[in-house]
């Protein structure tokens, strides 16, 4: 997975986005963690791209990725930039009936993007 | 355009409409995992001490001195190694007590599955803390008392009059009974297993959790169990609910 760090070169890639709750005013429920890494996919999937990643895990996705890259994309190809890795995340908050809890959600952060 | 398709292409728009749109959204997205439809309205604060001791409890040497919580797997990125738990829920609710509560050793909680129609509750336990009275016998003694608690049995009708002893709570509902040896040497947190009976509120869809404290010999022990009391919040009892989400749907069975 690339980083959208100025080197991808418009590629599809990981982009940051740190929210930190005391802007936002959202830290007087949540009490951890302080803020959310709302990370995003982004970028552009030329047709080689699609695939990506675990194309060498599979011998038809590899003749596949060789028609593309020579141009002879076996039916249209509309690929696209999204997560591929995602993971969990912890939260500690209070809920309208001032209980505290914690809450352990599932694919709430972008971890990797790839084309698919 | 190439990406006519592809939603995510072509967002590299530095607009700053499109950033609040987006932090809108990201809102909206945490809101929605934790089954929220609004940020909950805080307008009285659980006492800090309260909080503090409630998580000292629970997650020993993760409170820092200046109170905030130290959980190292809050951090999301440190969680990137992580297999992808089930989803879990901890509740921590502190207790209540008001004038419907028959007597001093009455208290109750609010806890709810509204949101959460299928959370299964995996273990609750209520802590409560005890202490040794100065006037009490000798510093030092061991102290066995038995504590009881009371809870309305699932299908009990609540709000009735009456209740374990006649001392009000649910009348016409049966109160069952969970009853426990406590051996005090000093002053200190004990802990009761309700798991039954915060099953037995959720499967009749209530959020009132109504409790009965009772201790026997606790007064000539010279010991007493602090319920809630506003002078002394870092006493407060507390039920702790782990819980977790089924899916109702696609139950596996076998056969």
């Amino acid at each position: 997975g690339l980083e959208c760090d100025g080197t991808s070169g418009g590629l599809c890639c990981r982009q940051q986005f740190y929210i930190d709750f005391r802007l936002i005013g959202w830290n007087d429920w949540i009490i951890a963690p302080a803020g959310y890494y709302g990370n995003y996919c982004e970028g552009s999937c030329p047709a080689y791209m699609a695939g990506v990643p675990g194309s060498a895990s599979s011998f038809h996705t590899a003749v596949v990725n060789q028609y593309r890259l020579r141009g002879m994309s076996p039916g249209s190809v509309n690929s696209c930039c999204i997560p591929t890795k995602l993971s969990t995340m912890s939260m500690l908050y209070f809920d309208d009936e001032y209980n505290i809890v914690k809450r352990d959600v599932p694919n709430m952060i972008v971890e990797e993007c790839g084309c698919a | 355009s190439p990406q006519e398709s592809c939603a995510s292409c072509g967002l590299r728009t530095p607009d700053e409409r499109v950033n609040i749109d987006f932090l809108e959204a990201v809102k909206r997205h945490i809101l929605n995992r934790l089954q929220m439809r609004e940020r909950p309205n805080i307008t009285h604060p659980i006492p800090k001490a309260a909080m503090v001791t409630a998580l000292r409890r629970l997650h020993a040497g993760k409170v820092r001195e200046d109170g905030r919580v130290e959980i190292p797997s809050f951090d999301g990125q440190a969680a990137f190694n992580n297999e992808v738990l089930a989803e879990t829920s901890e509740i921590i609710s502190f207790a209540e007590s008001d004038e419907h509560t028959s007597s001093k050793s009455g208290l109750y909680f609010l806890i709810s599955n509204e949101g959460n129609q299928n959370l299964y509750v995996s273990q609750a336990n209520l802590w409560l803390y005890f202490r040794v009275l100065p006037a009490g016998p000798e510093k030092g003694i061991r102290r066995k008392v038995t504590v009881k608690i009371h809870y309305q049995e699932a299908g009990a009708v609540s709000g009735a009059e009456g209740g374990p002893g006649g001392g009000g709570g649910g009348g016409t509902g049966r109160w069952a009974l969970v009853e426990k040896r406590v051996d005090l040497k000093r002053s200190g947190w004990h802990t009761f297993p309700l798991s039954e009976a915060v099953r037995a509120v959720f499967g009749k869809g209530s959020r009132r959790q109504d409790l009965e404290v009772h201790c026997e010999a606790c007064e000539s022990a010279g010991v007493a169990p602090v319920l809630v009391d506003p002078g002394d919040p870092s006493h407060r009892p507390f039920l702790v609910v782990r819980a977790r989400q089924v899916d109702g749907k696609h139950r596996i069975r076998k056969r």
